[in-house]
Parts: C-alpha cells; sequence; structure tokens
C-alpha cells in the first residue's frame, strides 16, 4: 500500500495472516 | 506517542523508511526466541537501530516483530469500551483491505474480537524512540538490559511505553540492547529475569557473527 513501507507491509501483512490462522483454529 | 487512541494506519509521516536487515532472518529469529522459550512471551519486537546526521542522535524504529499471541485467549478481557473495540475493527479491516485488497467484512481476520495485546502490538508498527527515551531506547543508550515485572513495575517505571503495555494487559515487558538495535518482548504473565532468555538474545541477535 502507498505510504507503507515494504518492511512494515511484511509485518503487516504476517500478523493478519497468523490472527487469521488463529481465529480459524479457535 | 502517549495515548492509548486511535492507530493512524495509512499516514505515511507514521512509517518512515530505514535501513533494514532482512526481515526473513529476522522473523525467524524472533519467532526462534519466544516459540522454543519455555516462558509464555506474547510477543517480540527487534527495534532497529539508525542514525540520524542531522540531529546526531540515534533512534529506533521498527525492524520487525512477531505476535505470538496468549496461552488462553478466551482468558483475555479488555477493559475497553464496546466503541473502542469497533473502531480497533476498523482500523483492522482498512489494514485487511490495504494489504491484501479484499474488503471483506466477514473476513475472520475482522470478526474476531481485536485484544489490547494485538492492539499494542499493532500501535507499536507505529512507534519509535529516540536513543535515551522509553524503554527500548533507555536500554539502547545505557547498553543494559531492562526486566520489568508486575504491573506495579510497569505502571510505576516513569516509561510511557511500559505504562502503555500494562494499561494492555502485559505483566512483563524486557528490553535487551544489541548492537544494531534492542530486542523487546512482552508478557502477559509476570516473567522473572533469567540468563537463559538474554543469553539466547544474544545469540540470535548478534548480526556481526
Amino acid at each position: 500500500p502507498r505510504g507503507i513501507p515494504q518492511f512494515r507491509k511484511v509485518s503487516l501483512a504476517r500478523f493478519l495472516e497468523k490472527r487469521k490462522e488463529r481465529a480459524m483454529n479457535a | 506517542p502517549g495515548t492509548t487512541g486511535s492507530l493512524p494506519p495509512t499516514s505515511s509521516s507514521m512509517f518512515q523508511s530505514q535501513p533494514i536487515l532482512n526481515q526473513e532472518t529476522l522473523q525467524q529469529r524472533l519467532l526462534t526466541l519466544i516459540d522454543g522459550a519455555r516462558e509464555s512471551w506474547t510477543y517480540a519486537i527487534f527495534w532497529q537501530s539508525s542514525f540520524d546526521n542531522t540531529s546526531g542522535a540515534a533512534h529506533l524504529g521498527w525492524g520487525d516483530g512477531y505476535y505470538r499471541g496468549e496461552e488462553n485467549r478466551q482468558r483475555q478481557q479488555t477493559t475497553f469500551s464496546a466503541a473502542e473495540q469497533e473502531n480497533r475493527k476498523k482500523v483492522l479491516r482498512e489494514l485487511t483491505s490495504l494489504i491484501s485488497g479484499s474488503s471483506s467484512s466477514s473476513d475472520a481476520v475482522v470478526d474476531d474480537e481485536v485484544t489490547d495485546t494485538e492492539w499494542f502490538f499493532l500501535v507499536s508498527m507505529t512507534q519509535s524512540f529516540t536513543s535515551g527515551v522509553g524503554l527500548p531506547g533507555q536500554a539502547f543508550m545505557s547498553s543494559i538490559p531492562i526486566w520489568v515485572t508486575g504491573s506495579d513495575t510497569l505502571t510505576g517505571s516513569g516509561c510511557e511505553r511500559a505504562r502503555q503495555g500494562q494499561v494492555f494487559g502485559l505483566q512483563t515487558m524486557v528490553c535487551v540492547p544489541m548492537a544494531n538495535g534492542v530486542v523487546e518482548l512482552g508478557s502477559t504473565e509476570p516473567i522473572y529475569q533469567n540468563s537463559d532468555l538474554m543469553n539466547k538474545v544474544r545469540i540470535l541477535f548478534n548480526f556481526n557473527g
């Protein structure tokens, strides 16, 4: 996304993916 | 930032770029650090140092982070209002849309409650510290690890980040200074200082071999 440097984008995408996994496994 | 308010997700001023270490390597090290630990750490963050030639000061900015979550998520209770929860979900929805291009509100990512520690971790991505300021900044300037255990100790530490951590449910915060930055760990459990963890951090985050 515009305005978010790649390294934060990667961290954010990883966080959201893990969160999705946790929600599905709950 | 000294408030527990909302996260400005798309503000470019909050996302200034900086030199980075290999992020895949960083992520693997953070994961190894807390997934293999006998203590229950909620998250680990690597604050990366950079030097500002203009001000002559060292700064710590987001390098990478790994959010592991709490052992018992169901036990987690928020002290914040329903409106605050809606705000968190809204921000998460926007971030999800920005990252994936999907804006589906039924997505499992945004349907679930955004816990206090998840929010604290997310807000951390927007933060940075001047050397000597805040828990990571103090550890970096002094080159001495900081280990704070207990809600009262976090509140009474006089450090805004520690106080914020306590407000969001943390009971332990640790900052270990390294040559290239600071490794921060947080937990909703009370964890007392041990040399095993310190040694592990020093081995995993020694980028100079």
